[in-house]
């Protein structure tokens, strides 16, 4: 935009451009484009140097009103079930998040309902022996329900503010995963009415337009009430959220910026949309 | 899908008279917004269409009674060309053991794929050797012992306060003394950018000369797959990448940034979480997956 003297379609096209390249989606970033042309007539925008600003602003306000972070102050135990696709950061964010409010003082419990994959339940529990708080596991193979049972009932006797519950990694498009999730659920929201309260989907930033399907489906069959946005440390923007937020309404709520206990941040739109242009 | 649009657009465009190469340009739009849709990234879109037009007006798409077909037909057989006529075995050195590498970032299913082709390179024939060099990652080499377990096939390890480097260089002693002619070495997942982890996996290279090196990629990678293919090419010499979780719905556009801009050859895909879930690649099965 730099040395531009007018607004003119190349411009126009070179912004479309730098959403593309950030994952926003061709669509998505289309219909802002068309957006800010509006804009730039409405406003009277001779300027180009304006024009980045008043984008910015548009997927800002696409990206919702809410302010990141999990409040768990509501309930008690505040339930957190983390779902998503295989391989996206679920395990690792439990921890970091886990660490986060311990830091705040609350006392906190894992749940290790990832009995599937090899030595997910050991890697859940070094997670939790770095942050110093239990975890509530079965052997690997038992049915993920029961170990969401038991930490529950371990949360409640415990007194616990709050508790996290790892599954494993699924793909959306696997209905009888899907089904094992709605099992999961199901079964929490039994043993604590309005359990879980914050089902976090996790998405990876490098992740292109199938997070909308992941969002889609995984919001269909478990009620997403939150994404974290993890690996943003990389080079990936994570772009597509803004879709997923417009198309779906689910609020991004945190991001990963690396493999560390405190790589873990509330979701700030301004800083996310900034990046995108960096 | 994209064969509609097209007979849309083409339909609306001959409406007047006989077609133009704008016309041409107006129909790859639709082209471009179907690669891009299926996560292409959008510098080897432009290329791929400018090589598209060029065969479409070679072919005299602006005589054809059916343009929208000609067109997607071209743009599938492209499509299949740029991702495919390269070799896909691995290459087995002259003297054993063979040794592969796996790279490639965090989550994007090494340690899986690792079991997976000791699996199946094994049915070939192969006395294979896993190796646990992932020495960051808490439980990532329990999780290669536990899968080396299920496939009772023998799993190196030196804990995890032994660098990679040598980890790898005990590997291949010990293979040779064992007769396993096959060695294949898990790595730490990092990120293309962070210098120091890249400079590791070159020391790999450097001390035990990996007959092939393997980028291992999630098929669901949006734009930044360019990126990464490119540097961990460039810092390592890829023989060859494998796409992960095409069992999902994702369209794999990524395959052909990855294909574009290194050059491997797409040896493998990764269909399920099975430890024989390892497929050849087809490239023309997959330009079907990216045009939807
Ligand atoms: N750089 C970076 N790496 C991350 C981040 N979050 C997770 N990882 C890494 O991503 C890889 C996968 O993390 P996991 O926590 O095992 O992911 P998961 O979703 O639980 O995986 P499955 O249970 O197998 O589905 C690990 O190597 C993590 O260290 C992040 O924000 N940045
Ligand atoms: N559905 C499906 N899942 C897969 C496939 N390949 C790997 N996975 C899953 O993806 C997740 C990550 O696999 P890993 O093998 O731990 O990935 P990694 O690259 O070694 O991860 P890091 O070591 O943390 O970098 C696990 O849940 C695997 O079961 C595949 O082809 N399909
Ligand atoms: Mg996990
Ligand atoms: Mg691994």
């Amino acid at each position: 935009v730099t040395g531009r003297k007018i607004i003119d379609e190349s411009l126009y096209e070179e912004l479309e451009e730098t959403l593309i390249q950030a994952d926003v989606g061709i669509d998505t970033a289309l219909e802002l484009v068309e957006n800010l042309r509006a804009e730039v007539k409405k406003r009277k925008i001779g300027n180009p140097e304006e024009l980045p600003a008043v984008l910015k602003e548009l997927i800002q306000q696409a990206l919702g009103e809410e302010t990141g972070g999990i409040e768990t102050g509501a309930e008690q135990p505040f339930v957190i079930m983390v779902v998503g696709v295989n391989g996206v950061g679920k395990t690792t964010t439990i921890g970091k998040l886990a660490n986060f409010y311990k830091e705040q003082g609350k006392s906190v419990i894992m749940g290790a309902a990832d009995t599937f994959r090899a030595a997910a339940i050991d890697q859940l529990e070094i997670w939790a022996d770095r942050v110093g708080v239990q975890v509530i596991k079965h052997t690997e193979g038992s049915d993920p329900a029961a170990v969401a049972f038991d930490s529950l009932h371990a949360a409640k006797a415990r007194k616990a503010d709050v508790l996290i519950i790892d599954t494993a990694g699924r793909l959306h498009t696997k209905s009888n995963l899907m089904d094992e999730l709605k099992k999961v659920r199901r079964v929490i929201g039994r043993e604590l009415p309005g359990a879980p309260h914050e089902i976090l989907l996790v998405v990876d930033a490098t992740t292109g337009q199938n997070a909308i399907s992941q969002a889609k489906l995984f919001k269909e069959a478990v009620d997403v009430t939150g994404l974290a946005l993890t690996k943003l440390d990389g080079t990936a923007k994570g772009g597509v959220v803004v879709a997923v937020r417009q198309s779906l309404g689910i609020p991004i709520k945190m991001i990963g910026v690396g493999e560390g206990i405190d790589d873990l941040r509330p979701f700030n739109a301004k800083e996310f949309v900034d990046a995108l242009f960096a | 899908g994209l064969a509609e649009r097209l007979q849309e657009t083409f339909k609306k465009l001959r409406g007047k008279g006989r077609l133009t190469e704008e016309d041409v340009d107006q129909a790859l739009k639709e082209v471009r917004r179907a690669l891009i849709g299926a996560d292409v990234n959008f510098l080897v879109v432009k290329d791929f269409i400018a090589k598209v037009k060029e065969r479409a007006i070679g072919s005299d798409v602006l005589q054809s009674l059916t343009p929208a077909q000609q067109v997607v037909k071209i743009v599938h057989d492209e499509l299949a060309e740029l991702m495919g006529g390269t070799n896909s075995k691995i290459e087995l050195a002259p003297s054993p053991p063979t040794v592969i590498m796996m790279v490639g970032l965090h989550g994007a299913g090494k340690t899986t794929t690792t079991a997976k082709l000791a699996n199946l390179l094994r049915r070939q024939g192969r006395r294979p050797m896993l190796v646990a060099a992932d020495i960051y990652r808490p439980a990532a080499i329990k999780q290669l012992q536990v899968l080396g377990g299920q496939l009772n096939m023998p799993v190196f390890s030196m804990g995890d306060s032994v660098a990679p480097p040598d980890i790898a260089r005990a590997a291949v002693d010990k293979a040779k003394r064992d007769g396993n002619d096959l060695v294949i070495i898990d790595t730490a997942g990092r990120l293309h950018i962070d210098e120091e982890l890249m400079a590791e996996l070159r020391r790999i290279v450097d001390t035990v000369h990996p007959d092939e090196i393997l980028l291992v990629v999630d098929s669901m990678t949006g734009q930044d797959a360019v990126n990464v293919a490119k540097t961990f090419n460039e810092m390592l010499s890829l023989t060859g990448v494998i796409l992960t979780k095409l069992d999902g719905d994702t369209r794999g556009g990524a395959a052909l940034s990855v294909k574009a801009v290194t050059g491997c050859p797409i040896k493998f895909i990764g269909m399920g979480e099975k430890l024989d879930a390892l497929e050849q690649f087809h490239p023309e099965r997959m330009a079907d997956r990216i045009l939807g």
